[in-house]
């Protein structure tokens, strides 16, 4: 199964991600 | 040949031509990765490869949501006392379960595959980020992540889907004083200057399968698309364009402090069921369904003009098998 997330936000929003990378549940996605 | 009697020339045809047909296709598998690599040495980028039409249609010809109702029928028959601790320590071994963060560790507790699949966790076992405004839902695997160009959003990198064709049209809870924006994506961003993101996380069969408010937001509105249950792994993700238009799904939309948000729940052959935790007119994988078709709810009523308020971390849904 899969989780999409779209949401609208300003352009100084950045993602604290790496494509691939495993995350759990409450752990950062992404801030101002 | 002339000599042979007639029964064995029928028994002798189609044994070769499945042996060649297959093998010819497997040469040409085999041929294809050897020329994917020796590009990628050249440094090349390969477009993705991805499935025809007839491929897609024969894909979505298999029967998943009966196998995935089968499925689910046959991990709620409940396990002998004594049959549980092998039969999960099976699934334990094979799929990577981590029980010591399960709230309930002992195996004997879950009557049936469908409990330990829908298993709670430690209350402590995730600690919910207060520094980030956006947190993951769930646990899993990040496939894709970033901004919305045009209306195209991507499943995985260099494969994309139709943003309206995912989330379907915008259901405006009021007129619109203006006629809505020219492009879909232009209809989602309310405020100046902002922009649109995604992101798109998969969750392996042996993840905890609960899903949680990925920010504090208000739920408007929920969208249920009956649909395909194919599985949606990396794999697939990257072969079949428009999957996750393609399969079951839930979306719910609202808004958060910066404007619009949506967090939507695709199911998945295995994992046919989604529920949301308030909802309880919403029912998937039901026997039948009109194809194309989606069923709205609205949470904005008289007594409660936001809809749902949610608060970062809170229990939202969850998948379940079959």
């Amino acid at each position: 199964s899969t989780i999409v997330l779209i949401f609208e936000a300003p352009k100084d929003f950045n993602f604290r991600l790496k494509a691939g990378q495993k995350i759990r549940f409450g752990e950062a996605l992404g801030s101002l | 040949f002339h000599t042979a009697p007639v029964r064995s020339l029928f028994l002798l045809r189609p044994v070769p031509i499945l042996l060649a047909t297959g093998g010819g296709y497997a040469g040409y598998r085999q041929y294809e990765k050897y020329r994917d690599r020796k590009l990628e040495k050249l440094g090349l980028e390969i477009p993705p490869k991805l499935a025809s039409r007839w491929e897609v249609s024969l894909y979505k010809s298999v029967p998943t949501r009966l196998l995935s109702r089968a499925c689910g029928r046959l991990n709620q028959v409940e396990l002998p006392y004594w049959l549980r601790r092998p039969v999960y320590s099976l699934y334990i071994w094979t799929f990577g379960v981590n029980m010591t963060e399960a709230a309930v560790e002992d195996l004997h507790h879950y009557r049936n595959l469908s409990e330990l699949f829908r298993r709670k966790l430690k209350p402590q076992a995730r600690p919910v980020c207060g520094l980030h405004c956006v947190t993951s839902p769930s646990d899993g695997k990040i496939l894709t992540f970033g901004q919305v160009k045009n209306s195209e959003v991507e499943q995985v990198k260099g494969v994309t889907y139709s943003l309206e064709s995912f989330l379907g049209p915008r259901a405006f809870t009021e007129d619109l004083p203006f006629p809505p924006a020219s492009s879909f994506r232009n209809q989602l961003v309310t405020r100046e200057g902002n922009e649109l993101y995604h992101c798109v996380i998969y969750l392996a069969p042996g993840d905890y399968h609960c899903f949680h408010s990925p920010t504090d937001w208000t739920i408007a509105h929920r969208r249920h698309f009956p649909g395909s249950l194919m599985s949606v792994n990396p794999g697939m993700a990257r072969w079949i364009k428009e999957l996750f238009c393609h399969n079951e799904r839930v979306v719910l939309t609202g808004d958060w402090k910066h404007g619009f948000f949506s967090l939507t729940a695709v199911g998945a052959t295995n994992v046919g069921s989604i529920r949301i935790h308030f909802d309880r007119e919403l029912h998937t994988n039901s026997p039948r369904y009109s194809k194309g078709s989606y069923n709205d709810l609205s949470f904005v009523t008289h007594a409660n003009k936001e809809g749902i308020l949610m608060r970062k971390g809170e229990p939202l849904g969850e998948f379940n098998l079959g």
